[in-house]
């Protein structure tokens, strides 16, 4: 009885309301690793630190959360009439934010998948928009706002990072409860025809190897003004 | 006035850190608790007589309460707390399949005083 108790305070003084029981764990990226080690490195050696500035992003901040993709794609039959390969409505849940504080930086992480061993790669060209309207779920196409982003890249090769600023200053204004972004792959056809070897179709590759997540960071005042003193 | 000799045996009565670890394991949250495996929860206990606040990282403050000790007993000694502290950093995963960095300042005693 007393050490449930206990639990129950410190799961308060943590922040959350219980102990989560994940079925299992989500892979950590690799920065979140690295802070984390770079911190316990600097409690070990006795180094002062200061908590509310995340030098490996270069932003302010002392709480970081990576919120998984819960989106849906559009098509995943071979590419469409407008020769798009992958178009896919990425969510994240944004009230999963519960904290005080304003958001510092939000930072959108493709993952492609490995670049592949044949040199001969299709060419992606990607178009990152923000959704307006989601539409109903497999029967209408989202009503699409700003672009955020347009580029080409020479084929999947791991993550690409989007830093969305305009997401920042939204949920800053009105703390939005949810992000809707809308992506479109379409596949430069010219430099992969023409190749007789036999490759996998780029567009199930894609679909299959295709992983979204958006790290968040935020800062509290409280806890981040250096001469207030914590109410305990 | 000559600052008296610790008698033998009297240290470990007297103000310093003692170290307690939490050990996430024991309390059945490694399983969502991914980094650190658990930390230093050391906290500060022993006695402040009036010798100690004349070389031990102590302040001024605890000097004249323990003299006042010394003229009226019915001032209380001066007491032990920590007197430099440091942060820790969980990386712990939630009910929504979130990953969370989040940072706890003043979390770990480094130095005890009076």
């Amino acid at each position: 009885q007393t050490s449930d108790f206990q639990d129950y305070d410190f799961l308060q003084f943590l922040g959350l309301e219980k102990a989560p029981s994940p079925h299992r764990f989500q892979p950590v990226p690799r920065i979140l690793r690295k802070i984390i080690r770079a911190r316990e490195a600097a409690a070990a050696s006795g180094a002062s630190q200061d908590l509310c500035y995340v030098k490996e992003l270069g932003v302010r901040g002392n709480l970081l959360r990576l919120l998984p993709d819960q989106g849906f794609f559009l098509n995943t039959q071979k590419p469409s009439q407008d020769g798009s390969c992958l178009q896919k409505v990425l969510y994240f849940n944004l009230s999963a934010i519960k904290e005080k504080g304003k958001l510092t930086m939000a930072q959108l992480t493709l993952d492609l998948g490995p670049r592949s061993y044949y040199n001969l790669q299709p060419e992606l060209v990607m178009a990152l928009s923000v959704v307006q309207d989601r539409g109903v779920r497999g029967r209408s196409h989202p009503k699409l706002g700003r672009l955020l982003a347009q580029l080409s890249v020479p084929g999947p090769q791991g993550s690409l990072q989007f830093n969305l600023q305009g997401v920042v200053k939204d949920w800053n204004r009105n703390r939005l409860k949810s992000l809707d972004l809308y992506l479109q792959i379409l596949v430069q056809e010219d430099r992969y025809s023409g190749v007789n070897v036999q490759l996998e179709n780029p567009c199930d590759r894609l679909i299959r190897s295709l992983h979204a997540s958006l790290l968040v960071v935020t800062l509290n005042p409280k806890h981040c003004h250096p001469s207030s003193r914590k109410r305990r | 006035a000559a600052i008296p000799v610790v008698p033998k045996g009297f240290c470990k009565n007297l103000c310093h850190r003692h170290q307690l670890f939490i050990n996430f394991q024991d309390l059945g949250w490694h399983k969502w608790v991914i980094a650190p495996k658990g930390f230093m929860a050391n906290y500060c206990h022993g006695d402040c007589p009036f010798s100690m606040t004349t070389y031990l990282n102590s302040s001024n403050y605890a000097f004249m309460q323990a003299l006042m000790h010394m003229t009226d007993p019915r001032v209380p000694k001066a007491v032990c707390v920590p007197t430099k502290l440091s942060p820790i950093s969980v990386l712990y995963q939630d009910n929504d399949k979130n990953v969370i960095l989040r940072h706890y300042e003043d979390m770990v005693v480094d130095e005890c005083g009076c």
